[in-house]
């Protein structure tokens, strides 16, 4: 007589329920061995992507607040910080700092260019918006080769199309 | 009479989904560590 | 042999350089599948007995020496217990798991699939072995552990996975439902933690197009079987409350999330949830579709009759006729229904609603209580079919049905069927009644509308006081507990305290002592 969800001990094996009094003794020693947050925390092992020896007194692990959200929101705010979220998203790719870096870089209103692998803000208002792409004056960050030596560089690209098929 | 659902740690007016960030039914902590982010191909 | 001591001692050696394997800092893909193909080669991965005796010492092994690490030696020789636990052995077992599934060739071809099933199915076995010897020193964290790496290495919250996904996802919830907690009380916790997982529970529901839901459906309803017979009492002992505010968890991100899901199975969770667990059910019924806009019940001269979600029938997933079928009533009631004048149903009916006087007791009531839920909203919903035919039927021109004017000959049967029993049952029975009647009290549609319809048409109907005191005391007691509160529900009370038709302040019961006065007065001002 179990009504609309039928007999749910019926179609597994084995032993028969157990009485309720049973069944509370069994859920109080449970309740001393609740599952702890480490028991579903992953082994966060970080492998770097090209492994060299540094002396035992440097960190020889990534410091847990690198993997924390509310971490790279603070970074965001001031410019000097920006650099650090690109940094991330190019210096630590497919991981965790780079989704979080990337996160945080969109809530700046920079925008992922597929076909350029680059970021770009916009510097005014488009000129030209349609359905497809706007156009106009964007801040880009990019890795710049100079004589005057190479460096991550923020430029600004006038009259520059962005393809919405492009947009990530 | 029940219990004030709003002193279960869920933030009940939250646009997005609460399951991302659900931890455990024990606690009022959202989850830490990595929820299920994926990195789009094209960042890589 | 698969029983010998040797094949387990091998079985032993095995693990240990699969341990060196994981453990190697250049640890790699390559060193992985190589490994996997040479448990392939000597034969432990077709899927027959070495197969599952394989995995079933795997398995005690890594629990065993997870554990083993728990007792450290305290000066003087005494042992004593720490919440440490080495996963390591654990995570090494779990990834050799997902190794032989990833690289594996039995995988491929129809049987896909059918491995991880065998897996789970062996490591199930274990549990239950574990947690009958062991009793209450049955450690269950290192299984919570091999659970929550597999959740997060084998399933994917990726669409474009959605198939095979599925397939892991079902292997997953049949393995959770042969541990639920009614069949493995130790595993209580960890199961609901990981049955709630967001490796999981929201997988489940949104891969392949909801198919995820009726399985997640029985593990809700596994829990809620296990929770009744503590949860019927108002004080709850430490562990059963704790396990009460985890399910409260769960159901508000169900209810935030996925509120479909507990609108379309609403009635068989309200089949398992003890009446006496009045904001529980509250949550359930509460739930109405993300689309739709629910108008302000308080709202002045609100026209419930207008809205337009008003006419449409909520989707019932659960198997509603499944107790009038169990008692072999389906065909008396569409019978009595067709042609009532003559019929003994109603005269039998109240024995028939009665349980053995065995099952009462363990019950915690007299009556067939899924029994009474089937039956009224069986009823209803002919009814309500009824009307819609009757009214399509009718002139173009067809009246907007209404509260005052519903054409009451139309469901004079089902009306008479209500009303019978609420004379006919004692205090008990009307209670349980009126709780059916409630439960459909729901978001704006037509068994929301049908159904405070009839409560209210019993309450003016009813020829004595306390019929009119009960159906007062069943909305009242779902309007005094913390929030959320049905929107049917709402707007039921405010047609009841406003609409002069039922004369509802000048009965008696309310005047009965100043402080159920102030009750309604409170409650009346918070509504409306």
């Amino acid at each position: 007589d179990f009504g609309a969800v039928g007999d749910n001990l019926s179609g597994t094996s084995a032993t028969a329920g157990h009485d309720h009094l049973y069944n509370l003794q069994m859920l109080e020693a449970a309740y001393h061995r609740l599952p702890q947050p480490k028991d579903s925390e992953r082994a966060r092992n970080y492998t770097p992507k090209h492994p060299s020896p540094t002396p035992a007194s440097f960190p020889q692990v990534q410091a847990p607040i690198v993997t924390n959200p509310a971490f790279w929101e603070r970074l965001g705010t001031d410019t000097l910080s920006t650099d650090m979220l690109f940094f991330a998203f190019y210096y630590q790719q497919n991981s965790y700092q780079q989704y979080l870096a990337a996160k945080e870089l969109k809530k700046q209103s920079w925008r992922f260019h597929r076909k350029y692998n680059t970021w770009f803000q916009r510097h005014v208002e488009p000129q030209v918006t349609t359905d497809e792409y706007e156009r106009g004056s964007y801040v880009y960050f990019d890795f710049h080769l100079a004589d005057d030596g190479n460096g991550w560089v923020q430029r600004i690209k006038n009259d520059f199309t962005f393809e919405y098929n492009y947009l990530e | 009479l029940g219990i004030d659902l709003t002193t279960l740690g869920l933030n009940l007016n939250s646009a997005d989904n609460l399951y991302k960030t659900f931890g455990s039914p024990w606690s009022n902590e959202p989850a830490k560590g990595d929820p299920d982010f994926q990195n789009p191909a094209c960042y890589l | 042999h698969a029983d010998s001591t040797a094949f387990q001692e091998q079985v032993a050696h095995l693990f240990s350089e699969w341990c060196q394997v994981c453990d190697h800092p250049s640890a790699s893909d390559a060193a992985y599948s190589r490994y996997v193909m040479q448990l392939q080669h000597i034969g432990l991965l077709k899927g027959d007995e070495f197969t599952e005796r394989f995995f079933r010492v795997l398995t005690e092994l890594a629990v065993a020496h997870s554990l083993i690490s728990e007792q450290i030696v305290a000066p003087g020789g005494l042992s004593q217990h720490s919440s440490h636990i080495s996963y390591l052995p654990i995570d090494s077992y779990s990834k050799l798991v997902s190794m032989v599934l990833k690289y594996s060739s039995v995988e491929i071809g129809p049987n896909k699939g059918s491995l991880l099933s065998k897996i789970l199915s062996v490591t199930v076995r274990v549990i239950q072995k574990d947690a009958e010897e062991k009793k209450t020193s049955f450690n269950p964290r290192p299984y919570f552990r091999l659970f929550i790496n597999w959740l997060n290495d084998l399933t994917t919250s990726d669409v474009h996975h959605d198939g095979a996904n599925f397939q892991v996802l079902t292997a997953f919830a049949n393995a959770f439902h042969a541990l639920q907690p009614l069949r493995i009380p130790g595993l209580s916790f960890a199961w609901l933690e990981l049955v709630s997982h967001r490796s999981f529970m929201p997988r489940l529901l949104t891969c392949n197009l909801q198919k995820g839901w009726p399985l997640f459906h029985g593990l809700l309803v596994d829990l809620f079987k296990f929770m009744e017979p503590y949860l019927r009492n108002a004080e709850l002992v430490e562990p059963v409350h704790l396990l009460y505010k985890g399910t409260m968890r769960v159901l508000l991100v169900l209810l935030h999330d996925f509120p479909e899901f507990l609108c379309d199975y609403h009635f068989s969770f309200c089949d398992v949830i003890p009446s006496s667990c009045i904001q529980m059910r509250n949550v359930i019924l509460s739930a109405f579709p993300r689309s739709m806009r629910l108008p302000d019940p308080s709202t002045p001269n609100l026209k419930i009759d207008l809205l337009p979600e008003i006419t449409k029938a909520p989707r019932i997933m659960s198997d509603f006729e499944g107790a009038l079928r169990s008692k072999h009533m389906k065909a008396d009631v569409d019978e009595y229904l067709k042609r009532p004048d003559g019929s003994s149903f109603l005269s039998d009916l109240k024995q028939k609603l009665l349980l053995p006087q065995n099952e009462a007791s363990n019950a915690g009531t007299r009556y067939n209580v899924p029994l009474i839920n089937s039956l009224v909203l069986y009823i209803g919903i002919q009814a309500v079919q009824q009307l819609q035919l009757n009214k399509a039927n009718a002139s173009a021109a067809a009246q907007q049905i209404n509260h005052n004017q519903m054409d009451i000959f139309q469901i004079e049967t089902a009306t008479d069927f209500f009303r019978n029993l609420v004379t006919n049952l004692d205090t008990e029975g009307r209670y349980l009644l009126l709780n059916a009647i409630a439960n459909q009290l729901r978001f704006p549609n037509n068994h929301t509308h049908y159904f405070s319809f009839i409560i209210l048409y019993l309450f003016a109907e009813a020829t004595v006081d306390n019929v009119q005191e009960q159906i007062t005391r069943v909305l009242l007691e779902r309007l005094i507990v913390n929030r959320p509160h049905p929107w049917g529900l709402l707007i039921t009370f405010i047609e009841l305290i406003k609409n002069p038709r039922y004369n509802f302040w000048n009965r008696s019961f309310i005047h009965i002592a100043p402080e159920i006065k102030m009750l309604f007065e409170s409650v009346a001002k918070s509504c409306a």
